[in-house]
């Protein structure tokens, strides 16, 4: 563990308590893309495989069972719960997500680090986590002003993954067995998708101004 | 030792 990882772990976290907090906190969904969320629960059940047989650390597993117990919580509640899911615009988010979740896992079959079923989901988990942002950053786009909390919530998620490119930079110059290019491709990626959202939210505080995203 | 020295990351 390194204190880049460690940031990133916990701006992740707050990234998930900040969305926690606008859906609990305003019993309202608006702005919050069900895609994204749904595409990050899978991301982490076929990521964390492991769970019930690598112990690596309580620190380890607890983030695990936090991280994929809030996105299936948080999807349960668009979708069911009778006050939150009446503010899901489903007419807005209208990404076909499936398409992702077919073609990364396309992508993992011949793009492994070893032809195993834990190593294929896993790879799979890292594709489909870089543009799992894609509906919500979309949507955004859509809905043209972007309420405070939905902001912070998509500025941490993004700036999670750019802590892990330092980590992974700090790794490749600490350790020697060090391969880990699915992660730092993926990454690089994922966070680069998030460029013009850093652009314009860095405007909107700079101009203390509402956010706003091009259409 | 993990399958992969990777998989200690989240």
């Amino acid at each position: 563990m390194n204190i880049f990882r460690f940031a990133g772990d916990m701006t992740h976290l707050i990234s998930i308590l900040v969305l926690l907090l606008k859906v609990y906190a305003t019993k309202s969904c608006s702005g919050i893309s069900l895609k994204t969320q749904e595409l990050y629960g899978i991301v982490f059940l076929a990521r964390y495989l492991d769970l019930f047989t690598d112990f690596i650390s309580v620190y380890n597993t607890v983030m695990k069972l936090v991280f994929i117990g809030s996105s299936l919580a948080i999807v349960w509640c668009m979708r069911f719960h009778r006050v939150v899911k009446r503010s899901y615009d489903r007419d807005v988010d209208t990404f076909r997500h499936y398409f992702l979740v077919g073609g990364c896992f396309l992508l993992a079959l011949f793009v492994h680090e070893k032809f195993s079923f834990r190593e294929v989901f896993w790879a799979f988990s890292i594709y489909l986590e870089a543009v799992a942002i894609l509906p919500q950053l979309i949507l955004l786009q859509r809905s043209g002003n972007v309420d405070n909390l939905t902001g912070q919530y998509v500025l941490f998620l993004g700036a999670y993954r750019g802590f892990y490119i330092l980590n992974w930079i700090y790794r490749y110059f600490t350790e020697d067995q060090f391969s880990r290019w699915i992660s730092c491709v993926s990454g690089l990626v994922q966070t680069a998708l998030y460029a013009d959202f850093f652009y314009y939210y860095f405007i909107s505080w700079k101009n203390n101004a509402k956010l706003k995203l091009p259409a | 030792p993990l399958e992969h020295p990777m998989h200690d990351e989240l």
